[in-house]
């Protein structure tokens, strides 16, 4: 099924 | 001063019915193009980014931009007080700690004001960098609803396949398994029925559904939704609303451990 992701891995924080 | 009147206040009180359980404190950004809200939920999962543009407004003023900290869950309940019918206006002073809103009846015979402590409230916003989605379906936002419901009942994931052929829905668990596809569909009466698929490559994906379910709390804000995905990306949920933008909610794949 794999683990679940975090946004802040995909996308920075600004 | 900040001041937004909107004729159909019922569209922030379904704004407000769609957000309130994923994100519990966030930043009105006020501007003088409108406002905007972008807020994580707290295992930093989902996102959900609105946009309320001022001309959609019946009227809009806003001489400097203000970050209006808002519990969610407080909105919430003082918009349920509003009517459905009503006309809503947000209004806020430059250096004030409150926000007011001002409900008005429609035959205007009634006017009720509420107003709202506001918090101090140290937002993170994420840079979301214009994408080229190799797949995005437009489909009915109800039945989109309808089968992310069913699938909880099976599983607590959902596999998102998108081909030229249409977008697949699939899920296991104890008890089984099941798999939805709905295929592109442009021949239907009403523009608002129909499945669109624009795809540049097949993408296959996996979601937590419980996430999924708790984005179709947008469903009565418009007859469509929009699913953009890529690989490796996070899906995009978008409900456009009519004349003023729309409400959207990121959600981070499943990833191989």
């Amino acid at each position: 099924k794999g683990a679940q992701g975090r946004l802040d891995t995909f996308f920075k924080i600004t | 001063m900040f001041e937004g009147r909107l004729l159909q206040g019922s569209l922030l009180k379904k704004v407000l019915e769609a957000i309130k359980d994923l994100v519990t404190d966030t930043n009105f950004d006020c501007s003088e193009t409108g406002i905007a809200l972008q807020a994580m939920d707290s295992s930093h999962v989902a996102l959900v980014s609105l946009l309320l543009k001022d001309t959609g407004f019946d009227h809009f003023r806003c001489d400097r931009n203000l970050a209006l900290g808002i519990n969610l869950q407080n909105m919430s309940k003082m918009l349920k007080c509003a009517g459905n019918d009503d006309i809503i206006t947000l209004k806020a002073e430059d250096e004030g700690d409150t926000i007011t809103f001002m409900f008005e009846s429609p035959n205007q015979d009634k006017i009720s004001d509420f107003e709202m402590k506001l918090m101090d409230i140290d937002s993170e916003h994420l840079g979301i960098p214009d994408t080229d989605y190799q797949a995005i379906v437009t489909m009915p936002s109800a039945e989109f609803q309808r089968i992310v419901r069913d699938l909880s009942s099976i599983g607590d994931t959902a596999v998102i396949g998108v081909t030229k052929e249409g977008i697949s829905f699939s899920t296991g668990g104890d008890i089984g398994k099941a798999n939805i596809v709905c295929r592109q569909n442009t021949n239907v009466d009403k523009e608002e029925d129909q499945t669109t698929v624009e795809i540049h490559e097949p993408v296959s994906l996996t979601f937590a559904l419980r996430y999924l379910n708790s984005f179709t709390k947008a469903t009565a804000l418009s007859p469509q939704v929009t699913l953009s995905l890529s690989k490796e990306l996070p899906i995009v949920v978008e409900y456009k609303i009519e004349k003023m933008g729309f409400l959207r909610f990121y959600l981070a794949p499943k990833i191989e451990e």
